[in-house]
Formats: C-alpha cells, sequence, structure tokens
C-alpha cells in the first residue's frame, strides 16, 4: 500500500 | 482528517497550553523538567520546517505554528523569566542519551536520505523519549501537582489517540507510516506506568505519589 508520501500529520 | 487525529491534536494542544498557563500563573517552574521542554521544543523546531515548503491546510499551518512559539515561550519561561524557580537538582536526565540514538537512529532508519527527512525522523525519534526527563524528575521527586499529572495525561493521551488515527487510516486510506507508529508506540508505553496512576490516584482526588 501506499506510505504517505508527505507528512501531512503533526 | 479523523476524529481520533482531531482530538488527539486537542489533546496535545490543550498539555501544552496547560503547561504554559501554569508557569505564567504560579511564576514557577517547580516539579517542571526544562530538559524535556527543550527536547519538545527542538521536535517541533524539526519537524515543522516543512512549513515553508510544503503546505498541508490552514489548520495544519496555524496548529504547526503554535506548538513552536508555545514550546519556545515554555522554555522561555523555565530558563529565562523563571529561572530562580528551576529545580536544577531534581532535573538530572543526561538528554544526551536521547539525542544521539535519536540522531543515528534518523540516519539509518528513515524513508529517504534527505536533510528535511532526516529532521523529520529525527524528530519523531526523539519525541518518543523526550517526556523522559520529566517522568524521571517526577519519580526523583516522588510526586507531581495535580496540574502537572494533568498535563502529563493530555500529553500521552495525543499520541495514544494518535495510534487509533493510523489504525483509522489503514483500515480507510491503506496508508500508514511504520516510522511513525513503531516510534507513537513506544512513546504511549512510557505513559502507560503514569496513567495508571493517574487513574487510580489523581482522579480520585489523591495527590501523584509515586513509589519512592
Amino acid at each position: 500500500e501506499g506510505i504517505k508520501d508527505i507528512h501531512d500529520e503533526l | 482528517m479523523n476524529i481520533f487525529r482531531i482530538i488527539g491534536d486537542l489533546s496535545h494542544l490543550l498539555a501544552i497550553i496547560i503547561l504554559l498557563r501554569k508557569i505564567w500563573k504560579t511564576r514557577s517552574c517547580a516539579g517542571i523538567s526544562g530538559k524535556s521542554q527543550i527536547l519538545f521544543a527542538l521536535v517541533y523546531t524539526t519537524r515543522y520546517l516543512d512549513l515553508v515548503t510544503t503546505y498541508v491546510s490552514l489548520y495544519n499551518t496555524v496548529m504547526k505554528i503554535i506548538f513552536i512559539a508555545v514550546s519556545i515561550a515554555t522554555c522561555y519561561l523555565i530558563y529565562m523569566k523563571f529561572k530562580a524557580t528551576y529545580d536544577h537538582n531534581h532535573d538530572t536526565f543526561r538528554i544526551e542519551f536521547l539525542l544521539a540514538p535519536a540522531v543515528i537512529l534518523a540516519l539509518l532508519i528513515n524513508h529517504d536520505f534527505t536533510f528535511l527527512e532526516i529532521l523529520w525522523t529525527f524528530s519523531i525519534y526523539l519525541e518518543s523519549v523526550a517526556i523522559l526527563p520529566q517522568l524521571f524528575m517526577v519519580s526523583k521527586t516522588g510526586e507531581a501537582e495535580s496540574i502537572t499529572s494533568h498535563y502529563l495525561f493530555a500529553l500521552g493521551s495525543y499520541r495514544a489517540l494518535y495510534i487509533l488515527n493510523w489504525i483509522y487510516r489503514y483500515h480507510n486510506e491503506e496508508i500508514y507510516d511504520l516510522i511513525a507508529i513503531v516510534a507513537g508506540i513506544v512513546q504511549t508505553a512510557l505513559y502507560c506506568d503514569f496513567f495508571y496512576l493517574y487513574i487510580t490516584k489523581v482522579l480520585r482526588g489523591k495527590k501523584l505519589q509515586l513509589p519512592a
């Protein structure tokens, strides 16, 4: 699955 | 965005506001580990450098600015304004034993060997252990004021809620970030002992006394 490409969490 | 992450972020925001307010109102940082606060300021400044490169949302940007500002303000109150009330004798945890492994691990295990990504990874690893000086100080003094334990409960809950957020995102969005998840589990595990004491004692109106 997709590992997140940008860090959209705090 | 999901309910777990919103409540987690608000719990996190509540924690740092409780702490800043406590120090400001009582004009004292007794019982507070300045070393943990330095580590948190380092965590937010290294993690949120992407403020200048990536725009995620207004919420994301505003919260990052607040976390950086409040953590730096808290360090200022501890080490400058109310320095006379800082408890050097009990805030003795050697933070170099936390910084060095975080740096080394960030260089070895990361998603991408770029400057910003290494800093983000360092920040994630450091955050998972940043509370140790504070927990160490509470164990050394043998007790914590109830406001400090509310701070710790809110701070510990934030990352516990993030674990629920990661489970939610894995099931619903099929995305995950193992570095954040593993570090978040370690971070939450460090609070378990405190959570037990908080629920069995503080919520019953007793003072948080650690078995010396």
